[in-house]
């Protein structure tokens, strides 16, 4: 199902840019489905120490907000990992 | 910790800062960076060493937005930097946008953020350990930084404390060899068996003996210096200065370092409150600039040398220091006046001035009659020279 809503967009954004998503596709528009976007929220949640619960709630939103060092958290599983240059 | 597969097979490796900071001086970044390498070649024994020109390993930069290398920085706030593992060349990307600041609460900790690139750049990925320095969120500046064990742990993991055979190549993605392994027998040390003089020595609760000079300290084996040794006292014992006058631990396994009308308290290498503090106050009726300290183990009580005297100290006494004191070292037969350090060790106080140092028994009350005799060289038989 489309994700549509900013924050959920943003969340997709983060989720792929640290490795928890496969890396969004521009032809696409970024269309995942619900299933594997709660997989990936879980995926943050447990790497994060938070509660799991799959749902882009204001504890994980918070967490996600937050400085960080841009190197992914998940090598492999969306991308082949960091290529220089 | 987690690794990520790859590692330097060299232990020397050299950095070059190519782009600095907008907001800073070079001198303070130039600092700051060898700071944050300091945290990893404390737990190893690899070595940084700054380059200004020519090829290195490890090539930092600071940039905004697109810098070539297809992951754009975004500006204040969200990513702050990246780096790039072994096995991708090291290099240390910092979002110049960001508000770097050095030793203070406004901005982004330069040192704190570089400290983990550079996990990076050794081959560590994040950690899920939140206290660990390789989780990937900014946690605020702390001014009393120490490193993790699960950091310690991952380093250790990738290169051990013991030199790495070199095979040439710089870099590999071949398995990490997950053993730590035990230090080797230090090799001789230029700086100490050049000149032996020390400012303290102490044992640490552990039971690790360590000798301060200057800004530096030595931790000391049955056979000599352990390797990976001299280190920065700062980037051990954070908020120590150097050329400290003295040290002792206690019986409740605090130790305390005096230097000049001050004091300091760590338990183990963590600072253990508000420190410094006035001698006077924690320790009334010890004078300050003192040379040495030590604690009888035989009494518990504490020894406090300067000049040609000595103070008692007994912290269960009110007051902790008696009028009958101080009393002339040169009570002590042997020992001389205007000591550098004192140790108490293996159930004897060893007295070290200059080159020299001479073994008290606490028995006769006199310098130990033995062969070769007392005064002996410290460089030959405390350093392995």
């Amino acid at each position: 199902i489309p994700v549509t809503a900013l924050s959920e967009n943003n969340a997709m954004s983060y989720l792929s840019q640290f490795g928890y998503l496969p890396p969004t596709n521009p032809t696409s528009g970024g269309f995942i489905t619900q299933e594997t976007m709660t997989k990936a929220i879980s995926e943050f949640q447990s790497f994060a120490g938070l509660n799991v619960t799959g749902d882009l709630d204001n504890e994980t939103s918070t967490l996600m907000s937050l400085p960080r060092c841009g190197v992914k958290d998940k090598v492999g599983a969306s991308s082949d990992g960091r290529s220089k240059r | 910790y987690a690794l990520q597969g790859s590692r330097w097979r060299v232990k020397k490796l050299t950095y070059k800062i190519s782009k600095y900071p907008r907001i800073l001086e070079k001198s303070a970044v130039d600092k700051d960076v060898s700071r944050a390498f300091s945290v990893w070649s404390e737990y190893t024994d690899l070595t940084f060493t700054q380059k200004r020109s020519g090829q290195v390993h490890i090539e930092i930069r600071f940039e905004r937005g697109e810098h070539g290398d297809g992951d754009p920085f975004d500006g204040p706030g969200g990513t702050l930097a990246h780096a790039y593992f072994p096995v991708y060349g090291g290099d240390a990307h910092f979002d110049d946008s960001e508000h770097w600041s050095i030793n203070s609460y406004r901005g982004t900790n330069l040192f704190q953020v570089a400290a983990h690139e550079f996990g990076h750049s050794l081959g560590l990925s994040h950690s899920d350990v939140k206290s660990a320095l390789m989780a990937p969120f900014y946690r605020g500046y702390e001014p009393n930084f120490i490193l993790d064990s699960d950091d310690i742990q991952g380093i250790q993991a990738l290169y051990g404390q013991q030199t790495l055979s070199s095979s040439g190549s710089e870099s590999t993605d071949t398995k990490v060899n997950s053993k730590t392994t035990v230090p080797p027998p230090g090799e001789e040390d230029t700086q100490l068996c050049s000149d032996s003089k020390i400012d303290t020595m102490f044992d640490s609760a552990e039971g690790h003996s360590y000798a301060f000079k200057g800004d530096h300290y030595w931790k000391l084996t049955t056979d000599g210096i352990a390797s990976g040794y001299p280190r920065l006292i700062s980037n051990s014992w954070h908020g120590l200065p150097g050329n400290i006058d003295a040290a002792f631990t206690y019986k409740n396994g605090k130790t305390y370092f005096f230097k000049g009308s001050k004091y300091w308290r760590y338990i183990g290498k963590k600072i253990d409150g508000d420190y410094p503090k006035d001698i006077s106050e924690g320790f009334t009726g010890i004078p300050d600039n003192i040379d040495a300290a030590t604690v009888w183990t035989g009494n518990g009580k504490i020894y406090f040398y300067k000049g040609t005297k000595f103070w008692r100290f007994d912290p269960a006494q009110r007051p902790p220091v008696k009028s009958t004191y101080p009393k002339l070292i040169s009570n002590w037969e042997g020992i001389p006046n205007n000591i550098d350090a004192a140790l108490t060790y293996h159930g004897y106080t060893y007295f070290f001035k200059g080159d020299m140092y001479y073994r008290f028994n606490d028995r006769t009350f006199s310098v130990d009659v033995a062969d070769p005799a007392f005064p002996r060289s410290t460089a030959y038989w405390w350093f392995g020279c």
